[in-house]
């Protein structure tokens, strides 16, 4: 049953799906799907960014990407960025990106579910060898959404070292595999800042992402420090990633 | 019409309401009220916490408190915190505090502004000086409900340095207009972290409560340093407030 709901998604079948979600808001989430999808796109891969954060979007911004959605029959076609010179590209596609009556259209929908249906089924996707899927922080409908319209895809939890994100988000991933998605990892972010001096200071406190990791029996793929590259690069519109070799997710 | 709306919650005439918003999560929208809260209760004045933030509610865990509400006369009774020496108090009300039942009631009435509206007439607030709303985070329905509800609330936006956050959070501000509340000012959180050597990092970036309050008309009422102290306290349960002298917005 679940395989014919997810039959009419246009993902191609040997493209690896990995959604990335977060219990709360504010833990990097769209950061790290950012600047995940630039480390494998300058390995010369093909990735697509789903982005499903349908009321709080930021993909778009963190990318510079600001345009609108060309269709072609039927299909709307992603925006396209090629990344690196290895021929690896990145294809987006947003809320951000729809047109006025698009929008309208979706807002009188109201159904998140809806939306990121949409964008699975009616989006000429391509061969992609990975698409990232940037979730809604929180729990509920998406979740279960995705698990039903994809069920093959693999949830990875981004939380940051503190008490409060970790204990949401062992929640977000309790919801996850009542659905029947499988938890492949938690990425800790906004670990220590490490100062000009060489002193490394916890500002969020420490240990957030091996406790989630533990308590949900997945691996703890990453910790990625504060680093102000981030952000800033976050709101230039050009991921971190590409300037440096700073975070390790690509080691994923 | 505003006024007849208003007329049958249970805050009383005197009590000055503060809604505390964000745009994006993650901000330190919580963190703010809890500590804004208690630095008023530090001054003896009785404030109530209104915890709308329905669906990720964390301002139980970071006051340390979790009991089931009691009621009396049909009126909830608030979780009460002495604060300090000077006969402070906090009062709180939140998703977090209701047994089984009267949850599964709010889940199945699924509409955030019916929780609002629960909590601000069928509470037995009393004569509170303050009454802090800790708002979902974004915009829309809750905001718009409150404004019909509680018209004379003020709105406080909170806001990061980044970009990011800025964007967003002017969005709110927008939305809150267009429901007539009045925005009495920016609060910008997270702005530099200072290390011991009393070099400063601005980890996410410069300058978005400024530019916020500039862009929507408001006054920046205070920036609030990337503290450790800050998240510590709130994974403690204890606000750091009560610790040091280390937040400005007392000053409010
Ligand atoms: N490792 C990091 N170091 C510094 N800033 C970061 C880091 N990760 C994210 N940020 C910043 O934190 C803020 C929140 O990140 P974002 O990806 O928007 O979170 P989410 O998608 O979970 O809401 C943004 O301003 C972003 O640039
Ligand atoms: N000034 C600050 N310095 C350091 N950590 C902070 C600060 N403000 C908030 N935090 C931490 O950041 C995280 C998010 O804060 P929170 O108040 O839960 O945000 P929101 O309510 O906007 O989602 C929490 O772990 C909190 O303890």
């Amino acid at each position: 049953k679940a395989r014919e709901a997810a039959a009419p998604t246009a993902v191609h079948p040997s493209t690896r799906a990995l959604a990335i979600a977060s219990g709360k808001g504010g833990v990097g989430k769209s950061s790290v799907t950012v600047n995940l999808a630039a480390a494998l796109a300058l390995r010369g891969l093909q990735v697509g960014i789903l982005d499903a954060d349908i009321w709080g979007f930021s993909v778009p911004r963190m990318l510079g990407l600001d345009a609108r959605l060309e269709a072609k029959a039927g299909k709307m076609i992603p925006l396209r960025l090629p990344v690196g010179p290895h021929g690896g590209r990145i294809d987006v596609v947003s809320m951000g990106f729809l047109s006025g009556e698009d929008e309208a259209v979706m807002w009188r929908g109201l159904m998140l579910n809806r939306a990121v249906q949409h964008f699975l089924e009616d989006v000429d996707w391509g061969e992609l060898d990975y698409l990232l899927i940037d979730m809604p922080p929180g729990t509920g409908d998406v979740q279960m959404g995705l698990a039903r319209m994809l069920p093959r895809a693999d949830m990875i939890i981004v939380t940051t070292p503190a008490l409060a994100a970790q204990k949401v988000a062992a929640r977000a991933a309790d919801m996850a595999r009542r659905g029947y998605l499988r938890v492949a990892g938690v990425i800790e972010n906004m670990s220590a800042f490490e100062c000009d001096h060489g002193v490394s200071y916890p500002l969020f406190g420490s240990g957030g992402g091996q406790r989630l990791a533990d308590e949900i029996g997945a691996p703890l793929l990453a910790r990625i420090p504060l680093d102000p590259a981030v952000a800033a690069g976050g709101d230039a519109g050009r991921p971190a990633v590409l300037a440096g070799p700073h975070d390790s997710p690509a080691g994923t």
